[in-house]
């Protein structure tokens, strides 16, 4: 009954039958869940999109068996500090990578199989007080490392055993980037949000690394994340989500919003907005906590414990999970390839949803 | 979006600022 009470209410009714539940695995080692995402995995000549769990001591790789069923292949037991996030690395295969720290990030791990000594190992990337890392395309890494003088942002081209094979330092902005995501379709071009809610646009390949601009989103929608880049007739065209949306009720509450720049004079335009859904009559306003985007769609963990879908492009919820009988979403994650949603619990159960 | 909004619009603004760019 108390679920149904906190689950918010979409103009058109409930739209749960746009999410269909494929399957559920659950880590019975009853440790508490951070993470989960999808990775490429081959063994014996099969290649196959495997499910990435994460606890704080440990991180699982399980793959696919009967239909409907996942089976742990191995766990990684990582040291001393608590695994923080799973970073997933686009079309690299056999290869996971991990961030680690207390509050903050302080290392970031790569974890794989060595066929030579039969043993699962993990190494380290990079290490220091990092803000912001992501996986891009091409086994390549980026970071934003604070020191007390100067910030650090850095890119790293990985080998196929997870160690770097080259480095390249990227011109830093004046402030901390939060967040970064790479131009889809334009190999060297990549952006980053920072905390004083701006756009910063790099030219990055081996041999430079020039900030080439830097355009404010504006302040009415404080602390925007950049999901996904994407040029289109001479404009960028950057996915933002704004993890303080319910501080900004009364600019509509937005979760996501497409916001299109001109690079060539640094002036921008909201595109498209994408709503928390009205919380039912008397309830607290509902509050975004995480979320995470894939192509058109984005997804979001609530402050109800409910999990909310949108279609980016139209600016409308389109499916909303509430809590389960057995607790709350706490994570949301699209699976790599257009597989669908993972929508997890802390206690370890993760539900597939086709979307 | 219109130049009438975000100004002269380029197809090769990556290439553009690029070069502008102090290396």
């Amino acid at each position: 009954d108390e679920a149904e009470q906190l689950t918010p209410v979409l103009p058109d009714g409930l739209k749960e039958e746009n999410l269909q539940l494929v399957s559920e695995l659950k880590d019975s080692s009853g440790s508490c869940a951070v993470d989960v995402s999808t990775v490429w995995w081959e063994a014996a000549g099969c290649k196959e999109l495997c499910v990435v769990t994460a606890s704080e001591s440990s991180v699982s790789l399980w793959e696919p068996l009967a239909p409907s069923h996942w089976g742990k292949v191995c766990t990684w037991h990582l040291g001393e500090i608590p695994v923080i996030q799973i970073v997933p690395l686009p079309d690299t295969c056999n290869l996971v990578c991990v961030a680690l720290g207390e509050l903050e990030i302080g290392e970031i791990r790569t974890l794989l199989y060595s066929s030579e000594t039969d043993l699962f190992k993990h190494s380290l990337v990079k290490s220091g007080n990092i803000k912001a890392v992501v996986g891009l395309k091409d086994q390549r890494l980026v970071s934003s490392i604070r020191t007390l003088q100067e910030q650090q942002v850095e890119m790293v081209w990985l080998s196929g055993t997870g160690r770097s094979k080259d480095r390249q330092t990227l011109m830093p902005p004046e402030e901390t980037v939060t967040a970064f995501a790479e131009v889809e379709g334009m190999r060297e071009a990549l952006v980053g949000t920072t905390a004083a809610n701006s756009v910063v646009v790099w030219s990055v390949n081996l041999k430079t690394g020039q900030l080439l601009r830097k355009m404010h989103v504006g302040y009415s929608y404080p602390a925007s994340i950049c999901h996904r880049a994407y040029s289109d007739s001479g404009l960028l065209f950057v996915v933002l989500s704004h993890p303080h949306a319910k501080e900004s009720e009364s600019c509509g509450n937005p979760a996501f919003r497409v916001v299109a720049f001109n690079p060539r004079t640094g002036r921008s335009r909201g595109v498209m907005f994408s709503s928390l859904p009205p919380s039912p009559a008397g309830r607290q306003v509902l509050g975004y906590l995480e979320g995470d985007v894939w192509d058109t769609a984005g997804a979001a963990v609530l402050s109800s414990g409910a999990v909310a879908v949108w279609d980016l492009l139209r600016g409308g919820c389109t499916a909303v999970l509430p809590p389960g009988p057995a607790g709350c979403w706490a994570l949301a994650r699209w699976a790599m390839a257009g597989a669908g949603l993972l929508a997890g619990q802390r206690d370890g159960t993760v539900h597939l949803y086709r979307y | 979006c219109s130049e009438s909004d975000l100004g002269p619009i380029s197809l090769n603004w990556f290439e553009e600022l690029s070069t502008e760019a102090p290396p």
